[in-house]
């Protein structure tokens, strides 16, 4: 996809990096 | 780092391949170093930032969330095969900051510090009213429970005399009123039916750690106890220091529970 700079892409879903999965529960 | 010039950093994603095998290097290091309580696994990568290192490799700096497992830090029982302590007994959590070097596709341990805390009273009792919380470890109730238990143990034992280690975990159960109560052991060089004075006794050269369970129920009259201990294959004995070698890295201190170290939890060189 080809975008002027000034203009922002179309935002995909918005994946936060951190903090990451849990693996058995939260205390 | 010269004025004006940008600190070399980048932000990877929590849960990522490279990060994940960061924090599992540095859980490793921490299982295998603590001498007191229980192996931790890894739950949550909380946060990372990798730096460029001078003039090769790059430190991740991570934050980390930790569960207790089952097993003693003692047992020789692989961290997979341990179970994650749940809820109801009362969980307990690490918090971790770390540091971790990659070089040449190897992770080493720069800098691990963790604190432990136990999941609140009103969490474990919102999810099951009637379980028995943590108690504190100086508890007399809990000091006699594993005095009664040991000496239980000691008596029916053909073999060494077992001299207390550490007192892991304990917990107050109302029906039927009795402590509940875990605890670390090791083989002495006394046979435990001849013991005089316990005072007298050493730890073996090439030391023997075991685990024990034990419940002191209160009776009229009296208590009952009952006792179960596993006990885990010797340790082979620490290289002796030869003429002409190096002094030993004063950082990677070897696991002496007879000379626990002040915080266990902080362990490796700061840098």
């Amino acid at each position: 996809k080809v975008v002027q700079p000034s203009i922002a892409a179309a935002a995909g879903p918005l994946v936060r990096p951190c903090p990451g999965r849990i693996r058995h529960f939260k205390v | 780092v010269p004025a004006g010039t940008a600190l070399a950093y980048r932000e990877p994603d929590c849960d990522d391949p490279e990060t994940e095998q960061a924090a599992l290097a540095a859980v490793d290091y921490i299982n295998n170093r603590v001498v007191r309580g229980y192996k931790h696994t890894l739950n949550q990568i909380d946060k990372v930032r990798v730096w460029q290192r001078r003039p090769m490799g790059e430190v991740f700096e991570l934050e980390i969330d930790t569960l207790e497992t089952t097993c003693h830090v003692l047992d020789p029982t692989p961290l997979a095969n341990c179970t994650v302590r749940q809820p109801m007994q009362h969980a307990v959590e690490g918090d971790c900051d770390l540091r971790v070097l990659k070089q040449d596709g190897q992770f080493s341990v720069l800098f691990a510090k963790c604190d432990s805390s136990p999941d609140s009273a009103e969490d474990v009792l919102r999810l099951c009213p009637d379980c028995p919380l943590l108690a504190p470890l100086n508890d007399t109730k809990v000091v006699h429970a594993v005095d009664v238990a040991l000496t239980a143990f000691n008596a029916q034992s053909n073999g060494s005399y077992f001299q207390l280690v550490e007192i892991s975990r304990a917990q107050f159960v109302p029906l039927p009123q009795s402590t509940y109560v875990e605890f670390a052991v090791a083989a002495t060089d006394c046979a435990a039916k001849d013991v005089m004075d316990p005072a007298k006794c050493n730890l073996l050269a090439e030391k023997q750690y075991g685990f024990c369970k034990a419940t002191l129920t209160e009776k009229v009259g009296g208590e009952d106890v009952a006792v179960t201990c596993t006990m885990f294959q010797t340790q082979p004995l620490p290289p002796q220091p030869q003429p002409g070698d190096a002094v030993a890295d004063p950082a990677v201190p070897a696991p002496s529970p007879a000379n626990l170290p002040a915080d266990p939890l902080l362990v490796g060189p700061v840098v």
